[in-house]
């Protein structure tokens, strides 16, 4: 009964939090590392 | 033993809506920050590309792995975000410096002629994002002061 | 007063200033005062109606100009991603119109009173585009996109919770040096901590204006909004959180938002066919859940009661994720252990946190005097037999003729004052026996109908978790309820309430395992010689099965 929650794509083993890269409820892909926001020092932030 | 139970007239209101919505997908783009100097729409690669993500891919082992251009074609491209960042740390493992006078890359090319404990004099090598190359840089003065 | 179409008039050509301003190359906080200035010169600061009027028509025409292209989409084959970038340049370019008025309004002196203009300002923002969701969803029905008041939600959050400087305030070596304060940056700086949480808070209020039972059309984004990384980030670490600084000061924010969406669902996860969309949804909030499980697992264990509160009764396996939660520094032996003493461990006697505010249910009951009368002096006898009634909802129709909310806080409020009585450390089958409180556990097993008997063993049930004192004592009820009831239709019922929690995909909690184990193992429960164990060939096979992993 129930679902197997593992098909709902989240790596429940992950050492590391998975908020931080959880695209989603409507999504099966975490985010990738292009896609998340990061506070590099300013001066980084060329364009 | 509750059984099932009757649903009330505003659930049904309330079902109808949420049929009508689940048309209107929600995709991840939806609440990310516009990146103008990305592409908006992904071009569609042949199948035979590798599609996911590779595994572990948002490691900085990962990156250490990618070439010096690779590294500084995220670190330009992909700013603001966490690839960016990482693609920093693996250029500092290069003994790439970030000098933020100059908001660019350089790394020691040879022996500096001078060093004292605010600057360093000598040959650099730089990464000119435009002309897309290294370049050497002589006589040039890493002040400490700027150093990221 | 201006007219409408005066003021729409304006606010049309002050939008269309801004977006070219926003997307001219010249930084915006650079020609922001320009722009204030002009604002001032069309009067549209001058009054707090006027503020008003200007956002919900800004508002109004951000929103149209979204469902034009996405409307217009399809006709000019765009891709979706082409059609959103497009929305995208208004949305973003209002909403940082939004970001740029509330950091410069009010001084910014950085004392916490000039923090209020930009808090109301904001609260005000917000509420006028809930407003204007609201009344677009009346108005457009099934039509209804949330796109735009999403995209505006979602943009408002990152620029506003993003640092200590997003607020226009002075950066916080200044705060130190004003305010005299002898804080390292390190430390939570309370100024830009409490504006951090009113700002939360601003939000919050827009969620609950915007709930799904009150905007089914905007359920999706709703969920998708509270179970965003940077607002999970804001809430549940705290706006200042660092690995090392950590506040639970925004659960409170979190979980009324969280209980919300299970109320708008239970309703439909009452029956088992779930429609498309409820599917999406409550799979959707699974997913939510198990994050919380996975990263903030004191979380749910502090908020359990209402949750399970909120959680239809037979949504077991939502049920079990949110009681398998545990405190991350707690190592919990395997259940499937031989002679596992679980009373030996040292965690089995701290109570868990959390439990008082679920007892407020309690306080203002008519029966709220006898029961502590007779919890105290077991008098007056009549109580026992009066209290199924207090139990029951008033017309209550099949399936719902109980107030599950009372009986689960009835539960716990006896429990937690037997295990005052015994103290924790004595917790044992014969420790918790011939009490007050027992009289009152034993009689509603014996005297509630099925229904009743079900929702109050399941009551018993949500206490098994992980190690700590409720899980103890209440293992040990149901025990001894198995064990001294006198008629088998009670056992089988405590039976299936246990089994139809094992038999549902994981995860399970911890403490129903164990009191299930030591329910088959201990041969003073005489478990196997009941009847309702070969019910069926399944129900042997699996007991047999469960048995053998254990024993």
């Amino acid at each position: 009964l129930g679902i197997d929650l593992g098909t709902l794509k989240l790596d429940l083993n992950s050492a590391e939090n998975l908020y931080s890269t959880f695209c989603g409820p409507w999504s099966d892909q975490p985010l990738k590392p292009h896609e998340m926001d990061y506070p590099v020092p300013h001066e980084y932030l060329i364009n | 033993p509750l059984g099932p139970v009757q649903l009330p007239k505003q659930c049904l209101y309330q079902l109808h809506m949420l049929e009508a919505a689940c048309r209107h997908t929600i995709y991840p783009v939806d609440s990310q920050r516009l990146r103008p100097y990305l592409p908006p729409n992904p071009c569609p690669t042949p199948s035979y590309y590798p599609q996911q993500a590779l595994q572990h891919s948002d490691s900085v082992e990962f990156f250490h792995r990618l070439s010096t251009e690779t590294l500084f074609f995220i670190f330009y491209f992909m700013e603001g975000t966490k690839a960016q960042y990482l693609a920093a740390k693996a250029l500092k493992k290069q003994s790439w410096r970030f000098h933020t006078k100059y908001m660019m890359w350089f790394q020691r090319h040879e022996e500096p002629k001078t060093i004292t404990d605010e600057y360093e004099q000598g040959t650099y090598v730089y990464f000119d994002y435009e002309k897309w190359g290294q370049r050497k840089k002589e006589h040039f003065t890493f002040e400490y002061r700027y150093l990221e | 007063v201006e007219s409408d179409s005066e003021l729409l008039e304006k606010t049309e050509r002050l939008m269309r200033d801004w977006i070219n301003l926003y997307h001219s190359n010249t930084p915006p906080n650079k020609v922001f005062h320009i722009y204030v200035q002009s604002m001032n010169q069309h009067g549209i600061l001058k009054t707090d109606d006027s503020i008003t009027r200007f956002f919900r028509l800004s508002t109004e025409l951000c929103v149209d100009n979204c469902y034009r292209i996405l409307n217009g989409q399809h006709a000019n084959n765009a891709s979706v991603l082409e059609a959103r970038t497009k929305c995208f340049q208004t949305l973003d370019a209002f909403a940082h119109l939004i970001v740029m008025l509330v950091k410069h309004s009010g001084s910014n002196t950085g004392s916490m009173s000039e923090s209020t203009p930009k808090i109301n300002l904001l609260n005000k923002v917000l509420g006028i585009i809930g407003g204007v969701a609201i009344h677009d969803q009346e108005i457009r029905n099934e039509e209804f996109q949330h796109l735009p008041y999403y995209r505006i939600l979602i943009i408002l959050l990152m620029e506003l919770t993003l640092g200590p400087n997003n607020l226009g305030l002075p950066a916080m070596n200044n705060f130190q040096h004003q305010l005299g304060f002898g804080i390292n940056p390190s430390q939570v700086d309370p100024l830009y901590e409490s504006i951090q949480y009113q700002v939360l808070n601003a939000f919050c209020q827009t969620l609950k204006l915007l709930k799904p039972s009150k905007a089914p059309s905007f359920a999706f984004a709703w969920l998708d909004f509270i179970g965003h990384r940077i607002f999970m980030e804001k809430c549940l670490n705290g706006p200042n959180s660092t690995p090392s600084i950590i506040s639970t000061k925004g659960w409170i924010f979190y979980a009324p938002l969280l209980i919300e969406i299970i109320k708008f669902l239970a309703p439909f996860l009452r029956n088992v066919e779930l429609p498309h969309s409820i599917d999406l949804l409550y799979k959707g909030t699974l997913k939510v859940l198990l994050i919380l499980l996975h990263d903030f697992p004191e979380f749910l264990c502090e908020y359990c009661y209402e949750l399970c509160d909120a959680i239809p009764p037979n949504a077991i396996q939502m049920r079990n994720l949110v009681l398998s939660a545990f405190p991350r520094n707690m190592r919990l032996p395997d259940p499937f252990t031989p002679n596992l003493k679980i009373d030996s461990l040292p965690e089995i006697i701290q109570s868990p946190k959390g439990a008082s505010n679920t007892l407020s249910a309690l306080a203002t009951v008519p029966f709220r005097k006898e029961l502590d009368s007779y919890l105290r002096t077991r008098s007056p006898v009549t109580f026992l037999c009066e209290l199924r009634g207090y139990l029951q909802n008033p017309n209550g129709s099949d399936g719902n003729r109980y107030n599950i909310p009372l009986i689960n806080a009835l539960v716990l409020f006896v429990g937690q004052s037997a295990i005052q009585a015994i103290t924790p450390k004595h917790i044992s089958m014969s420790s918790i026996a011939h009490s007050s409180h027992m009289d009152i556990f034993q009689n509603l097993a014996v005297d509630l109908d099925t229904e009743g008997r079900y929702l109050f063993l399941n009551a018993i049930a949500n206490q098994l978790r992980y190690p700590n004192s409720h899980t103890h004592y209440f293992s040990c009820t149901l025990l001894y309820i198995f064990a001294e009831s006198n008629t088998e239709a009670i056992q089988e019922q405590i039976t299936r309430v246990l089994l139809e929690r094992l038999i549902v995909n994981r995860p399970h909690p911890w403490g129903l395992l164990v009191t299930f184990i030591e329910l088959i193992k201990n041969q003073s429960f005489k478990f196997w010689n009941h009847e309702f164990v070969r019910c069926a060939p399944e129900i042997e096979k699996l007991f047999e099965s469960v048995a053998r992993s254990c024993m």
